[in-house]
């Protein structure tokens, strides 16, 4: 799954994702990626947030959402990354997944749960290529 | 007020990321294009068999794509769920937040939408998600998603019917195998 949110030179900002799902998934099967709020959301006055892994158990929690609303609040990305994947292992202690938020103001974190290490791209004005950043998990 | 341009990106999806950021530093180009041709890059490179085409195939063996795309400026937004038989999922979800007032457009239907808006009908299989289909039902159906049926899914392929006695209980300690996720 892609998951990204973009915040561009007049303060705007999208979000969105796109996948192929799970392997062997029952046919009709919606991935978090398609849901509002779970694969994906975005809200100009605050930033926004995106997800990948199980999701079928993701969707449940609504993350980027969840995330989304905690920077309202002035929560850094990181930090409301890393409460949103907090919820989902409280119920599911062996899912695997990750929430990527960027905030309108263009700080940026992520937090993931059920692998060794999550990695991220980023690109920024005046860069020359993405820059890979890998973080702990949970 | 005017930001500095970022674009952010799940996993180390290089190419997405540079040609998304590359889009939004076009005159005139806004960050849902970004969104949307980073996304695009990723279902055109089949991004690590998770995005886009010949990959993933369901238990029928059809690989079906979902999307999202939200305009954080409008809260407008486009999805599309279980679309078949069209690769550009994202544009389909682009299209449905252009070309509609819904939100969410889910299976044949939204495949019916994105041929009326003039997406090109093709087929997702590939001789890899094929191969992999065959390995798959050779293998007793393992791994699969069914719970509370008869055959007993864990050594049994389907059809299936509902088992009289269910386990009430959802078993939150569900593993997917390493690497098999959204």
């Amino acid at each position: 799954t892609i998951g990204m949110v973009s915040l561009d030179s007049n303060g705007n900002m999208a979000a969105g994702g796109s996948t192929n799902g799970l392997q062997f998934k029952i046919p009709g099967r919606v991935s978090d990626t398609a849901l509002i709020g779970s694969g994906a959301y975005v809200d100009n006055d605050v930033g926004g947030a995106c997800a990948t892994g199980d999701g079928d158990v993701m969707q449940r929690f609504v993350p980027s959402y969840h995330a989304v609303q905690l920077m309202r609040q002035g929560v850094a990305p990181d930090e409301a990354c890393l409460d949103a994947i907090k919820r989902i292992a409280q119920f599911n202690p062996n899912f695997t997944g990750a929430v990527l938020a960027l905030d309108k103001n263009g700080r940026y974190g992520a937090a993931c749960h059920g692998m060794d290490s999550f990695p991220y791209s980023v690109m920024k004005q005046g860069w020359i290529d993405p820059e890979v950043l890998q973080i702990p998990c949970l | 007020s005017s930001s500095s341009p970022i674009v952010v990106t799940t996993w180390p999806f290089i190419n997405a990321t540079r040609n998304a950021f590359a889009k939004m530093m076009t005159p005139g180009a806004t960050c849902l294009d970004a969104v949307e041709v980073g996304c695009r890059t990723c279902e055109d490179e089949q991004c690590d068999g998770s995005v886009g085409w010949g990959n993933h195939p369901a238990e029928d063996g059809e690989t079906t794509l979902d999307a999202l795309i939200i305009d954080g400026r409008t809260m407008s937004v486009g999805a599309v769920a279980n679309l078949h038989r069209i690769k550009n999922a994202i544009g389909v979800a682009r299209a449905v937040l252009q070309y509609s007032t819904h939100s969410l457009l889910v299976g044949e239907s939204a495949t019916k939408f994105a041929i009326d808006m003039g997406f090109k009908e093709e087929d997702l299989h590939s001789n890899g998600s094929i191969e992999t289909w065959n390995k798959w039902k050779n293998g007793n159906c393992q791994p699969n998603f069914r719970r509370n049926v008869q055959p007993d899914p864990t050594t049994s392929c389907g059809p299936y019917t509902p088992k009289p006695q269910c386990d009430k209980e959802f078993s939150s300690h569900r593993q997917l195998p390493y690497g098999e996720h959204d």
